[in-house]
């Protein structure tokens, strides 16, 4: 229930105060997520594939996560979508460590790495925040995730 | 640096006192239409915040706040108390390492705003990043110290279309420029909306392996959905609604393990 209390912070006028936010006295309340936006989106790219391609010829670092308890974009979708790629794989499969303990499983691909999150939902860092932090640490590092 | 001293934050309600700097505030996205996006930056925590990298942080939706969820529930320094009554670190906060850039994209979105009411109704892909990318060049030159600086744009959900989507912006902005200083290093996306098709045959297989719906209506609804297409016949629906509301029961869908919130 956690963003209920998000809703009761950002509405406060101290909290809005405090952060500069809503000089312009918006006609609506602050909320965590826009019913207008997401009703009326116009343009979507049906696939993300033929970016990921040209970010990859760019030189550009991806990494692409998946929490496994989340079953509105489930890690399933993600390495089916990524299986599309066809990329070639440089470190095989295998289960990353955190705390001792299996933090989830990754593959290395040239240009792209994937990682699960082991009992994480669609939002990781809020279910395996410690796994996560893991995860980023090795992302900015560059380095794959940690085999022990 | 009037402006970045005007958004100085110098301590929220009911935050503990912290040794890192905030800003907080708006960057103007299109002047004709009076289009602003709304960011909140925490510096990193730990050593010298001009020797760790700049991450941007992006949620998805479309339509949802990056400020909502990525800086108050997953990755930012601090979470807010029950009732909103206060704020109390995040033990794992990604601010030990980094520091982080939330911004609520697009307009519409949080405190983000325009003048012209129509744009809430005419956002897209498009535009999204287009706008992300302007607000970038507009807060680069705000708070100069971080041109240059290795930068990495991380996101979940939809914003596995707007991660991408900026970065091959940026890629193309740079590759424009005599002198670019956006040192965009890489792309960082969780349980991100990447294919269509293929997300679609992902995720109702997810629904089967977990045992979730049955035999029969994972059957039913590869029979009568037919994902190559963006636009959802009446019959995919049905047995798409008939999973949701009689087979998978009172759960978070976003977390299948973990109580539903009431």
């Amino acid at each position: 229930c956690t963003e209920t209390y998000a809703e009761r912070y950002y509405n406060r006028l101290d909290v809005q105060k405090a952060m500069h936010a809503n000089i312009t006295r918006i006609p609506y309340r602050w909320t965590a997520c826009s019913d207008v936006l997401i009703k009326t989106w116009n343009d979507s790219e049906l696939s993300m594939l033929p970016t990921y391609r040209m970010l990859i010829k760019a030189g550009i670092r991806i990494w692409v996560f998946s929490g496994d308890t989340d079953s509105v974009v489930p890690v399933t979708a993600t390495r089916f979508s990524l299986s599309h790629l066809n990329l070639k794989t440089k470190i095989r499969w295998y289960p990353w460590y955190s705390a001792g303990q299996v933090g989830g499983w990754s593959e290395v691909y040239e240009g792209l790495t994937f990682a699960s999150v082991r009992g994480a939902g669609h939002e990781v860092p809020l279910f395996q925040p410690r796994r996560a932090f893991r995860m980023f640490v090795s992302f900015l590092a560059g380095k794959p995730l940690p085999k022990s | 640096a009037e402006e970045r001293a005007r958004d100085r934050v110098t301590a929220l309600p009911g935050q503990p006192a912290v040794a890192f700097a905030q800003y907080s505030g708006y960057v103007t996205v299109s002047e004709p239409h009076g289009r602003a996006l709304f960011y909140w930056l925490t510096e990193a925590a730990a050593g010298d915040p001009a020797g760790k990298p700049l991450v941007l942080w992006l949620n998805g939706g479309p339509g949802c706040s990056s400020v909502a969820y990525g800086a108050s529930e997953e990755i930012g320094p601090f979470r807010i108390k029950p009732n909103g009554t206060g704020l109390f670190l995040n033990k794992y906060s990604w601010n030990r390492e980094a520091n982080l850039l939330f911004l609520e994209s697009p307009a519409g979105v949080g405190f983000s705003y325009s003048n012209t009411s129509s744009d809430l109704k005419t956002s897209g892909d498009e535009r999204t990043a287009q706008d992300s990318l302007q607000f970038l060049i507009g807060w680069m030159s705000r708070f100069p110290q971080y041109r240059h600086r290795d930068f990495y744009i991380a996101g979940e959900s939809y914003a596995g279309h707007y991660v991408p989507q900026l970065a091959r912006k940026i890629v193309e902005y740079n590759k424009a420029s005599p002198n670019p200083f956006i040192n965009l290093k890489g792309i960082l996306v969780g349980n991100a909306v990447t294919d269509n098709y293929y997300d679609n045959i992902g995720t109702v297989t997810y629904w089967w392996t977990h045992a979730m719906i049955s035999d029969g209506t994972y059957r039913a609804i590869l029979k009568l959905c037919n994902f190559t297409s963006a636009n959802v016949s009446n019959a995919c629906n049905r047995a798409m609604s008939y999973a949701m509301n009689h087979e998978f029961g009172d759960i978070d869908q976003y977390s299948i393990y973990t109580p539903s919130c009431h």
